[in-house]
Parts: structure tokens; sequence; C-alpha cells
């Protein structure tokens, strides 16, 4: 058996010893690597199944696994789907099954490996995978979920986190309810931080004769980059560049915001009592300049007021109290919903009633499907589609699980917003203000991303209707470094007051010798931001795809770029296999859950890179005449006023 | 901060010195008819020199009347307002704001040029000096042309000699300093005793200038501007002439 300090005795009461679990998660510019490694010991006579299950965040991409059995290793590759079936139905492995479980948890999957270990048997899991950090709420938040399942004599979690533009904050918030207090350390630079967490057995145990281990939940940490310098960060590495934008320092522009609330029967209890709860607060955040109303929905439409009103108190404070008087029942009647709420802004826009500056937004909240008035989902959609104008955004939340959360997802992204299912429980009310949070302050709209120069290809969706503050918009492109050593950005958009337009040139080598200091940074994070974000987009985009052939071209484009980056995708599976290659593993991805997870709240739209809007004329500056009569050299008078930055 | 005023006409650069306090702000153009008005707010050094503490302009505010336009440039940030909405940039980034008519332009640490239609143009140079310096700071420079379409009444320590006031200078001799020559400068009604001297044009070469040769008027300008140079200290940074 294997010792932990003191000589005390790490084995459970089926002689399995986790001798080490393993987390160490880098981030490079909001890439993220993380590694999840355990080595477990059978110190039992008798043969035991032993489970390496880690959870994983959806969205994120696995790619690579591998395990070691008593010295024989098992590697994975990535293959079409089919393809990894096929190879695997040849040579099943005995005593060992893998796979991706999908969860209930909104925000986590499952991968999990089983395996029957012989008396003595050494067996070491080891998996990666990526993700991107997505800002929200003015910060980006790093999960690793800890799941060891017993106490390891070697439990060790290693962040480090690089980001060029330097960090404004970071803090690991307390998400084991004091047991871990002083146990994370923190060490943190301008431009990078390490966060270490490394509890003792002793630290493990739940409590000091207990044999269960506290450690089961997540480490959080949370920080956000320097954004008063610079409006834009523009990065450039290898051949691809990452565009980050997140200007702060502008007022919000007004917003016209409808809300759209399913009233239905399934509503009825906690779910409604925790939407009124978050209508309440949501409703008291809004601004003087802002204009709002409430559609609440079921079988038949109501709304709070016929049209737009300012959101005054009192108009505020009357809102709530019709909010809080719903009583809900009765059946969904999803499209009459929304062509009234539709109607509302378009009748107020030809009636001038609408600040020309101010944003659009329609928020749906809904659990469940239509059962009333039109059913067919796919005719919601073409009617919302027809009537909404292009200036209005639509935004949806799906509460549990009943609801067609593909449909709410295809809806908001046709029109300019994104989808998100949240829980039906005592947190709703928690969550929906948090996504209320995400849209609750408009910055800026139709922003536009060009990067003039031909030698940029593939560049990712570069046209946004808005941007929120809080948030963050991620664009990357390819570039051909034997063509160009700088790239050059013009990025267009209209804030509250003005229209911008904002230029940025980045240096190829500008990062090299930052990268090349830290042994950490990962030299690919420009091609894995890239290869992230194109993929998600385009597995949007082909479930919003109209016809079979545009489909099918979506798919080869994913499979390839799945298999050339060597990732798991819906399309992609892992073919686990030991040296020999009879035996063989399979970890299929889950269909997939389209309420997963590009992770972004924006769902934009490609225009031509180089294509600036006509109104841009960035002109030169206007050549001021240098009025110098030619005088002879004197001293001058009075005394001289130079500043030499260089000779100070 | 040092004026220097080109008079196309007479073909002649005069310059004068403003020398007041830190925080003072000083009205350089004030013209109601039009509804423009820019004034500047001056800072000091980190600490005397020789005895003597410099005032540079430290922030310099544009107001546009017609469009309710105000542009704050300090050495930090540039910050355009319409209403009571604002949207801020720093001197780290190279982009344009335009709002109707007023648009303005940022090189990154170099420059912002705002534009009026295209009759009207003011450039703002950004002065950055080494940060651990003992005495100086950051500032800020100002350069109108004259050929910006004011009103007839615009006044202002720059804006009154957008319309050129007649000058004559004579009797060019040798001053009490053998290298600095004097003159008289005939104007506005006065006969001021003026010194030959050099100033700095930065906008083709922000570090060490180009020399530029004027005539000194001595005492902050006295008698080449009107009044006094007290009577063109404003309350703010978007404030017309009173008088």
């Amino acid at each position: 058996s294997v010792s932990g300090e003191s000589g005390e005795m790490l084995e459970d009461d089926d002689k399995i010893t986790l001798y080490s679990y393993k987390v160490q998660s880098t981030i490079t510019s909001r890439s993220a690597n993380t590694m999840i490694q355990s080595k477990v010991v059978n110190n039992s006579p008798l043969p035991q199944n032993v489970v390496f299950d880690v959870q994983i965040p959806k969205g994120a991409f696995i790619s690579n696994f591998s395990m070691t059995v008593d010295g024989t290793t098992f590697t994975s590759s990535i293959k079409e789907r089919t393809v990894g079936r096929a190879l695997y139905s040849q040579a099943r492995a005995k005593g060992k099954t893998a796979g991706l479980v999908r969860s209930r948890a909104l925000d986590m999957e499952n991968f999990k490996t089983e395996i029957n270990m012989l008396p003595g048997a050494k067996v070491q899991f080891e998996l990666h995978y990526q993700e991107m950090k997505w800002r929200r709420l003015g910060a980006y938040e790093h999960r690793l979920h800890l799941q060891p399942g017993r106490l390891a004599k070697h439990l060790e979690v290693d962040v480090w986190i690089i980001e060029p533009q330097g960090m404004r904050f970071l803090h690991v918030p307390d998400t084991f309810e004091g047991h871990f207090d002083g146990v994370p350390v923190v060490s943190k630079g301008n431009q990078k931080a390490h966060v270490s967490f490394k509890p003792t057995v002793a630290q493990q145990r739940k409590c000091s004769t207990c044999s269960e281990t506290a450690v089961e939940g997540e480490l959080v940490v949370m920080y956000d980059v320097n954004r008063e310098v610079k409006a834009g960060e523009l990065e450039v590495f290898n051949g691809y560049f990452v565009h980050f934008f997140a200007p702060d320092n502008l007022d919000p522009i007004p917003k016209n915001i409808l809300f759209v609330i399913d009233v239905s029967g399934s509503m009825w209890g906690i779910k409604m009592k925790q939407t009124v709860e978050a209508m309440k607060t949501i409703l008291d955040d809004l601004r003087a300049e802002d204009q709002f109303s409430v559609v609440d929905f079921n079988h038949n439409v109501r709304t709070w007021r016929n049209d737009l009103v300012s959101a005054t108190k009192t108009q505020i404070s009357d809102a709530k109290k019709y909010i809080e008087k719903i009583q809900p029942n009765g059946g969904t009647n999803i499209n009459e919903a929304l062509l009234r709420a539709i109607f509302i802004l378009n009748e107020a826009s030809n009636l001038g009633l609408l600040d020309p500056n101010s944003v659009s937004l329609i928020i749906l909240v809904s659990d469940g499907d239509p059962t009333v008035g039109e059913l067919k989902l796919s005719k919601i959609q073409k009617n919302v589609k027809q009537n909404i104008r292009d200036n209005i955004s639509l935004f949806s939340l799906g509460i549990g699980f009943d609801v067609d959360y593909d449909f709410l997802k295809r809806l908001s992204n046709e029109n300019r917003g994104i989808a998100q299912r949240i829980y039906g429980n005592q947190d709703t009310s928690s969550q929906l203000k948090k996504f209320y949070n995400q849209v609750s302050t408009p910055l800026l709209r139709n922003v536009q991303f060009n990067y003039p120069h031909s030698s940029v290809t593939d560049v990712t969706q570069n046209n946004f209707h808005n941007y929120f503050g809080g948030s963050e918009i991620v664009v990357a492109g390819k570039f051909d470094p034997a063509k160009l050593d700088q790239i050059a950005s013009i990025v267009t958009a209209t804030s509250a007051n003005a229209e911008l337009v904002l230029e940025t040139l980045a240096q190829m080598d500008d990062l090299e010798t930052f990268l090349l200091r830290d042994k950490h940074a990962d030299p690919d994070f420009t091609k894995k931001l890239w290869a992230y974000l194109t993929i998600n987009q385009l597995l949007a985009e082909r479930s919003l795809a109209t016809t079979a052939a545009t489909k099918r071209k979506i798919t080869k484009t994913i499979l390839q770029m799945s298999l050339e980056h060597h990732i798991v995708t819906p399309l992609t599976a892992m073919v686990i296999e030991n040296e020999a290659g009879d035996e063989r593993m399979l970890a299929d991805s889950p269909p997939q859950d389209p309420s997963c997870c590009s992770g972004t709240l924006y769902y934009g739209s490609k225009v031509a890179p180089d294509s600036i809007p006509s109104w841009v004329n960035p002109s030169p500056t206007p050549a001021v005449p240098l009025h110098l009569k030619a005088a002879p050299v004197m001293e001058a008078t009075p005394p001289p006023h130079v500043i030499r930055v260089e000779n100070d | 901060p040092h004026f220097i005023i080109y008079l196309p006409k007479s073909q002649k650069n005069v310059c004068f010195n403003i020398d007041s306090e830190p925080g003072k702000i000083l009205n350089l153009v004030s013209d109601p008819e039009s509804g423009i008005s820019v004034n500047g707010q001056l800072i000091g050094g980190k600490k005397p020199k020789n005895g003597k503490l410099s005032t540079y302009f430290g922030k310099l505010g544009f107001y546009f009347q017609s469009e309710d336009v105000k542009v704050e440039i300090s050495t930090e940030t540039i910050t355009l307002s319409r209403g009571s909405r604002t949207s801020i940039l720093s001197w780290s980034d190279t982009a344009h704001l335009i709002n109707q008519r007023v648009r303005v332009s940022l090189k990154k640490e170099k420059t912002v040029t705002i534009t009026l239609d295209k009759e009207m143009s003011f450039s703002v140079l950004l002065h950055r000096v080494w940060k651990k310096h003992p005495i100086n700071v950051d500032f800020l420079g100002i350069y109108i042309p004259p050929t910006n379409k004011f009103s007839p009444h615009v006044h202002g320590l720059i804006g009154q000699f957008m319309h050129e006031p007649k000058i004559r200078i004579f009797n060019e001799r040798p001053g009490k300093n053998l290298e600095k020559p004097e003159a008289s400068l005939e104007v506005k009604g006065h006969t001021l005793t003026v010194t030959r001297g050099l100033q700095k044009d930065y906008r083709t070469d922000i570090v060490f200038g180009t020399d530029v040769a004027c005539w000194f008027v001595h005492n902050s300008g006295k008698g080449f501007i009107d009044r006094h140079y007290k009577d063109y200290l404003v309350p703010q940074l978007y404030s017309f002439l009173k008088w």
C-alpha cells in the first residue's frame, strides 16, 4: 500500500490508492490548455474497476488522451466519427471503456474512462482539452472542476496566465465554503500570474478523522486585462492574428427593450416566482433614457402597455406591480407574442418615438414549446424574420429542459442575438439577472472589423450588431508572413454620440520576445483561437443552413479543421488504442448539444475584411501651412524650452 | 505657454509668452457668433527650476455650440461629449470620432486634429516627457491655421489675430545683448519695443521642433494683445469671453 504523510493510509475500503491528481492549465491571451492527470494503484488482491471521471467545460475541445496500464500505453487519435466507430468495433478493448457523456449541467460535460485493474496494477490517465476564455460582466472566469474522488497523496493544481495586455486584477474566490482558506497561492505580475492549489492530505480530508476528500467542486480564477490604455488589442503571431475588442470609457447607448415573458401554466410555481424576482431587479436597473414595455403571454397575448414608455420611476413601479400580479396558466403562443413585441417596436419607430441612436432589444423568456397558434417552429422562425427590422436584436432564455432550445437558438442567431438555457429552480432569478446584465449596457452599434491588406484571409465573423459593456468581441484571421510583417485593422462603430473609427497596427514580432521568455506561454495560441472561433461559428452556421448542399459544405470544412487541429468536435471522435492496435476505446462526442456553447455573446456576420464603410474617410491630417520666415539663427529668447526625452 | 502669431499679410511672426499660474484657464478663441470657443488650462512643472515654476497647457477644451459638442483633450485622454453622452479615447489609440459636422482624428501618441465641416481645423500636439524627469511634465500644444473661417468678431489670445492687425516694424537696431537685435513694433496705436528671437514649431519634429524666427513682445504681449492677459482668464474650459 502507499502511505500518506506520517505513515497514514490513503487507501479507501476498496484498496485503491490515488497516488497523484494533477491539473495544469495555461492561459495565453484567452487561449486555455488544460491537462488533467491521475495516477492510481490497485492494492487489492482482487481486480477492481477504476473510473477516471472528469468534468470539462461544454464547448471545450478535447485534444488528447492517454492511458498507461502497467506499462502498456494507450494513445489517442482523432477520426471522423463513423471511421472512429468502425475502428472501435474492430477491436473493442476488454475491460475498458471511454466516453463523453452529456450531463444535465448547463455548462459542463463528463469525460469518463473506466477500466478493470488487475491486482497490483498501476494506471495513469491523462486528458488534454482546449477552450477559449470569454469575457462576461467585466471578467474572464477560468473554472477547473476538481473531483479526484478520494484522497490523493499528491494533489497539485497549477494555473499559469499570460496576458500581453497586462492584468488589471486577478483573484481566486472561495468556492469550497472556506475549507481551503489560505491554501490557494497567487503570484501576480503585470502580464503573468500563477495560481497554485496544493492541499496536503490532511487539508484534503473533510474532517480531521474523515477519509473522504473535501476536494469536490470548482477552483475558479477570475481576471481581467487592462483596457484603459487602448480600446482594442491586435495580437499577431505565426501567421495568425487575433483581435480583442472591448472598449471602456463610453457612455451607454439608450435602449428600447421589450420583455416577452411566458406565463403559461408550466411556469407556475418557482419558475414564475424567480422570474418575477429577477424582473423587479432588472426593471430597477433600467436607465432614465431607456424605453421599455412588457408582453406576457400564454395562449393569449397581453401587454402591460401598448407602447414603449420611458423608464421613469413611476412607470417602473407600475410595471413591477403588473408583473407581480401575473398568475401563470394556460397554453403557449410564442408566435403571437413575438409578433406583438415586434409590432410595438416597429410602430414606435414609424412614429419617430425612438432615439435614432438607440438600440432595440427583445428578450424572450420561455419554458416550453408552442402549444397554441402557430405550432410549426420553422414557420414561427420565418414569421419573426419577415417582420423584425434589421435594427432589432432578439435574445432568448430557455428555462429548463422542456423547451426546444435549438429553436430558440436559431431564432436568436438569425435575428442578431443569442440564446441561453437556464435552470428552472431557485437559481432562475440569478441566472436571468446575469443574462440580462450581459446585454443591459449597449456601448456600440454596427461594429465592423476591417483588415485592408489582401494577404489577410479566413477572417472569422467581423460584423456585429452591438457591443455590450462587460463583454469582448474577438475576431481572428490568417495572413501570409512572407508578404506582411504587420497587420493593420480599422474598426468602425457608432457610439452614443459619435461615429468611431479605430485604427490599429500590430507588428509580427511584437509578441515574439515576450512569448519566448515564458516556458508556459503557448506559441500556438493565435492558431488555436482562430480554429476555436472558426469551428464554433461554422457549427452555428450549419444549424442555420437553409439547403442540404450548404450544410454539407460547412460540415466538410468543420471536419477538415477538426482533424487538422486534432480536436474532438461534434463531427469527430477520439479513438484510444494500445500500441498493438488490438484494443480500442472510443470517446465519441455526444450529439451536438445546441445549448452549447460558443461561449460568445455575439452572433455576427461576415463582410469582406477590406470593405470599409463608405462614411469612413480617414482623411489625412489637413496640411496646415508652415509659415516660417527664413531668419538668421539666433539665440532664442526667452530661454530654450525644448524637452528632449532621449537625452534625459 | 509660448504664442507664435503668423501675420500673413505682413509676412511676419510676432510672439509672446503668457506667464500665469497652474489651474488657470486662458481663452484662446472666443467666437460667440460662430458658437466656437477654445480654452487652455495651465499645469505646472513638478517643481520650480531656478526659482521659477514653468507652466504649460495641460488641458484644452473646444466647444462647438451649434453642434452641442465639447471636446476635451488632456495629456491622457480625448473626450467627446454631446449633450450628456461621452466617448473617451486614450492617446494610445489611432482613431477618428465623427459627430455630424465635428470630426476628431487621433494619431497615436502624436496629434489630435479637430475639423468642423471642412472649413475649420485645429491641431493639438502631445508632448510626452520622460516620466521620471524631476521637473518636466507632459503638455500640449495647439495650432490654428489663419485660414479658419471665424466671424468678424472673433477674439481670444489667438482668435483676435484671425483678422490681421496692421503692424509696422522699423528701427531695427542692436539690442542690449548684441546678439539679440531689437526693433520698434507699431500696432493698435502702440509702439512697442520687440526683440528678435527664435521660437519652435513642433508639427514636423515633436522633439526638437523647427526654429521660427519672430519678434518677441515682452510683458505677456502687452500692447500687442487687446487689454491685459488677465482679461483672458475664464472660469471654465468651455467659456466664452464675457467682454
